[in-house]
């Protein structure tokens, strides 16, 4: 089947949301228990806190200054904890 | 400022340091000259001494790496990671790894080394990052001119929060990152920009659109590397589509977002006498064609059609301008009113019946 457009670009972006969470954010996503509140999403959690980080609007998705600022070029030490 | 988690700190203060290797990207005497200068930005402000030393192991280790160097945090090619340092500690505690895949420089092409080492040298000293977004601690990479660089204020409590005052009998103050509500925010300029408000402070500019609630600040180096900080006066020519900036004696012009020539033109080009060595403020009316510059207590009228200056200028301010008085820090048109910005004051100004009809906090605008 033919790639729907713009899934390949969510793709991407949904990548790179993770890769930043996990480098710079401590996001795990392989250690979180199954016990745990369905209603808590540890994706929009790390993401609002990163948000609120970088002084960006708390939405806890990956809206547009968002991703403008994970693509931005940056030091490699984490911003939360070591 | 925050500091690293568990507080690490260096136990001695006097530090060695070891450049391993170079970067082909620079001339080795450049390299040397912007580490030493990092260092120095931390050695003004905290009673730290660091020498440098050519052989061994040195506290604080050095070095371009590219790709997976064996210390679990690998590099990413182009872009992305720049550089990173490990906390104060033995063995690797203290060392900084640039990223070799960066283009480095002295300047403000590519990466320049002196910004990046001077923050990964903040980590190796026990800083973390900050969320003050004019700090050097900050996460993300924004050029400054060198010459005009001063460490922010939040970086200087943060280092001084963990060893302390300088011994220097002066106790080196920086500049703070301003804060779009604060009651007494002052602006050096304001200019309109294709319908968004540009308001320009120090080495920062807020966007502003009539339609968006939200006001964005930005560093000025972030859309105009070759712009200097403290732009004193701004205005748009919306007949051209040009924005000219103006600081000391020198102008340059925007069209759209983009620098027109790449280097500044002389004020005097304009017609403005030798004894003017800098404008206070501008605006022009798209209706008339005729810019004025506030300089002082006087102002003159520039002509955008005949490309010239009116005859009969200067004139004074409060002469044509009632209610305005002198040393106008910004102006700008909108609609049928002229706003002068005079300290954190903001004057509305109706030019038909020649009066001011309200004054407001300068940061009205941003919907504080």
């Amino acid at each position: 089947f033919p790639v729907a457009p713009g899934t390949e670009d969510e793709d991407k972006n949904t990548q790179l949301v993770e890769n930043y969470l996990r480098n710079f954010y401590k996001f795990e996503p392989e250690k979180q228990s199954p016990f745990k509140n369905k209603n808590t999403n540890p994706l929009t959690e790390k993401l609002k806190e990163m948000q609120t980080f970088f002084g960006l609007k708390v939405t806890g998705k990956p809206d547009v200054e968002t991703l403008e600022v994970m693509k931005m070029s940056r030091c490699g030490v984490p911003d939360v904890g070591q | 400022y925050r500091l690293t988690e568990g507080n690490p700190k260096w136990e001695r203060k006097d530090l060695t340091y070891r450049i391993v290797n170079y970067t082909p990207d620079m001339n080795p005497a450049d390299v040397d000259k912007a580490i030493q200068n990092a260092f120095k930005v931390w050695s003004d402000v905290a009673p730290l001494t660091f020498k440098r030393i050519y052989d061994g192991t040195a506290d604080i280790m050095m070095s371009f790496e590219i790709g997976d160097h064996r210390d679990n945090s690998p590099f990413d090619g182009p872009n992305g990671l720049l550089a990173h340092a490990f906390q104060p500690g033995n063995n690797i505690g203290g060392d900084v790894h640039f990223d070799e895949a960066e283009f480095w420089t002295k300047g403000s092409k590519g990466y320049n080394l002196f910004f990046v080492a001077a923050h990964e040298l903040g980590h190796s000293l026990g800083l973390s990052h900050s969320d003050d977004p004019g700090a050097l601690m900050y996460p993300t990479y924004s050029y400054i001119e060198p010459n005009e660089f001063r460490l922010p204020q939040d970086d200087i409590n943060g280092i001084q929060a963990i060893y302390g005052q300088s011994d220097g009998p002066i106790k080196p103050t920086g500049p703070t990152t301003p804060v779009t509500c604060d009651p007494k925010l002052t602006f050096d300029a304001v200019a309109t920009l294709r319908g968004e408000l540009l308001f320009f402070k120090d080495r920062y500019f807020w966007r502003k659109h009539s339609q968006i609630p939200e006001v964005e600040l930005n560093f000025i180096s972030l859309l105009w590397p070759n712009l200097p900080s403290g732009i004193q006066a701004a205005y748009e020519n919306v007949e051209k589509d040009h924005v000219f900036l103006f600081k000391e004696n020198k102008y340059w012009v925007l069209n759209g977002y983009e620098l027109v020539y790449n280097h500044p033109k002389s004020i005097y080009d304009l017609g403005f006498p030798k004894n003017v060595k800098r404008i206070n403020a501008s605006y022009s009316d798209e209706n008339s064609g005729k810019t004025y510059f506030f300089v002082g207590d006087k102002y003159w009228r520039y002509d955008e059609n005949r490309q010239a200056m009116d005859q009969g200028y200067p004139r004074k301010i409060i002469k044509d301008f009632p209610g305005i008085g002198k040393n106008v820090d910004a102006v700008f048109q909108h609609d049928r009113y002229i706003y002068f910005f005079i300290g954190n004051r903001q004057y509305q100004f109706d030019p038909n019946v020649k009066r001011v009809v309200s004054v407001m906090k300068s940061n009205s605008w941003f919907n504080c």
